[in-house]
């Protein structure tokens, strides 16, 4: 039953999803602007990844659930090999 | 488990470690027990040993910095990252950096440091993170009150170092798989109109709008429970559940536990001393009447009257025949009583006192 996010906070995810991947997944930072690479292929490829980790739907979106993941406290160390 | 890229390992057993600086969050003994329970949980399940130097290079330095520390893995201020470790090697290998824009605690608050020192020496020791999130090699922060080796974290570990020679050794909790045909319930119950069913220190959930089931820690919504519930049920009415472990019960509503909670079960429902624990729960909302199950005897209690009916406990085998003598757990749904025992699971018509079917325990996880 979640609500309509208001746009900042979808921006904010984008950026929250960005840096995690790069963080944690390997994502190659090539500095291009976020907006558009938030429906890239890498990016999608990348969250699927980490949603298949945590045992999470499989949706290569950032979905409610897969934002409260990313947002718990962690280890700093990758979950892939680098 | 998953071991590091490249399987790093220490070619040694006998390892050092230091704690170079000191978090002024807690006192320096504190810190001392806390890294020292940490290499504790990994020796007691590996020969390795791990010895303490005062001063010098050890194997494993450990030290609480903040921000850029140049590692080239600057730390993020609160929360986010709360600590890393550099795999098996010479100089930075092996060493832990935990974060020092972070609280550090010896109790449930966040963060537990003993908690998130059991997960860095891992890494440190040539384990990388595992999907089991019953693992303490898990990457998120979840605290459940106790730490202990998961056996997915003691295979990956003896996989590197192989077992101890103590042979006490300990063995790991097992994280549970909802679709093992072997794997039984300690307790199941409605709640708000979903079912969920409860195993050592986890939680399984299953609803219809998703069709994977949910398994997480019981201590997600409810941190002050204990693990190994043994009975749960709702009382609708109330909106609250209520769990039972030993001769004590606790009521939440949602997620919150109600003041005034745990309470001791032969006061507040009248059991004899007799009773040390309850196997199983249910509650009717349409009567308001409460069947507790307790070894081969069952009891009724009232919820509007607040007291046990008179002429019980009845034996099981009477009222309810063919579920056998002893149950684990029981729910209502839609007017049937579905009861738990081992593996098995029987479908229950109270009214022609009849079992309708006979399935797998684990058979609401659509495997």
């Amino acid at each position: 039953h979640s609500f309509p996010v208001a746009p900042e906070t979808q921006q904010q995810d984008v950026e929250t999803v960005q840096k995690y991947l790069e963080k944690y997944y390997d994502l190659k930072d090539v500095g291009t602007h976020i907006e558009r690479r938030r429906n890239s292929g890498s990016v999608v490829e990348k969250l699927k990844q980490m949603q298949e980790f945590f045992g999470l739907r499989v949706t290569g979106k950032p979905d409610a659930e897969t934002m409260k993941v990313m947002k718990q406290p962690r280890c700093g160390v990758p979950d892939v090999a680098r | 488990f998953v071991l590091t890229q490249g399987n790093p390992r220490w070619e040694k057993t006998d390892l050092t470690y230091r704690i170079e600086n000191y978090t002024p969050d807690l006192s320096e003994a504190e810190v001392d027990h806390a890294i020292e329970k940490a290499f504790q949980l990994w020796s007691n399940v590996t020969p390795l040993t791990f010895t303490k130097l005062p001063a010098g290079q050890a194997d494993i330095m450990i030290s609480f910095v903040r921000g850029d520390h140049h590692d080239n893995s600057p730390f993020d201020g609160s929360g986010g990252n709360l600590a890393h470790a550099f795999q098996p090697g010479p100089g930075i290998g092996g060493d832990a950096h935990f974060d020092e824009d972070e609280r550090w605690t010896n109790n449930y608050r966040d963060y537990n440091l003993y908690r998130v020192a059991a997960h860095e020496l891992g890494h440190s020791l040539g384990l990388s993170h595992s999907t089991d999130i019953g693992a303490l090699m898990y990457p998120n922060y979840i605290f459940s009150g106790d730490v202990q080796l998961a056996q997915d974290d003691i295979n990956g570990i003896q996989t590197i170092y192989g077992p101890s020679k103590n042979p006490t050794q300990p063995t790991g909790s097992q994280t549970p798989e909802v679709c093992d045909s072997k794997l039984t319930f300690d307790a199941i119950t409605t709640i708000r109109g979903e079912l969920m069913f409860f195993k050592d220190r986890f939680y399984m959930r299953a609803n219809s709008v998703y069709p994977e089931v949910e398994l997480n820690f019981i201590s997600v919504f409810w941190p002050s429970l204990p693990s190994g519930i043994e009975a749960a049920y709702e009382l609708a009415e109330r909106d609250e559940i209520r769990f039972f472990k030993g001769s004590k019960y606790w009521a939440v509503l949602g997620q919150d536990v109600l003041r005034g909670y745990p309470k001791d079960i032969h006061s507040s429902f009248g059991f004899p001393r007799t009773v040390k624990h309850i196997d199983a729960a249910v509650s009717e909302e349409d009567t308001g009447k409460t069947y507790f199950f307790v070894a081969n005897k069952y009891w009724r209690y009232d919820e509007y009257k607040r007291s046990m009916d008179a002429g019980y406990p009845k034996m099981i085998a009477h009222d309810f025949p063919g579920i056998g003598h002893k149950v684990d757990a029981v729910f209502k749904k839609d007017g049937f009583f579905y009861f738990f025992h081992g593996t098995r699971q029987y479908k229950f018509d109270a009214k022609t006192k009849r079992i309708l079917s006979l399935q797998k325990a684990n058979s609401w996880f659509n495997c």
